[in-house]
């Protein structure tokens, strides 16, 4: 969707689902997708970040979607 | 979730930042 790959799409979704204030942390996503490895995952995080479609919240390693609310 | 008035705020700027890069991005697809 959106010029995203698999893993991108996966990890943004489970971002755009989260409904809490502070967002989803980077260890529940890696709990929640035990096949994608940490360092993939992180640089699929930064990669929608640098496209605007999350963003960290009360720290680096929790985030929020633009396209949820 | 209890954040404070500076977490609120700083998320917000956080969210706003987001949004002016997704459009930049939109933008430079067209």
């Amino acid at each position: 969707s959106g010029g995203l790959t698999l893993h991108q799409t996966q990890i943004l979704k489970l971002i755009q689902n989260c409904t809490s204030s502070e967002g989803i942390s980077l260890e529940d996503l890696k709990n929640r997708l035990p096949s994608i490895n940490l360092p993939t995952l992180k640089k699929a995080v930064e990669f929608l970040s640098s496209e605007g479609h999350i963003y960290s919240t009360i720290d680096d390693e929790h985030f929020k979607s633009t396209d949820a609310e | 979730a209890g954040l404070t008035e500076e977490q609120k705020r700083k998320i917000e700027e956080n969210r706003q930042k987001a949004l002016a890069r997704r459009a930049e991005r939109l933008a430079a697809q067209q």
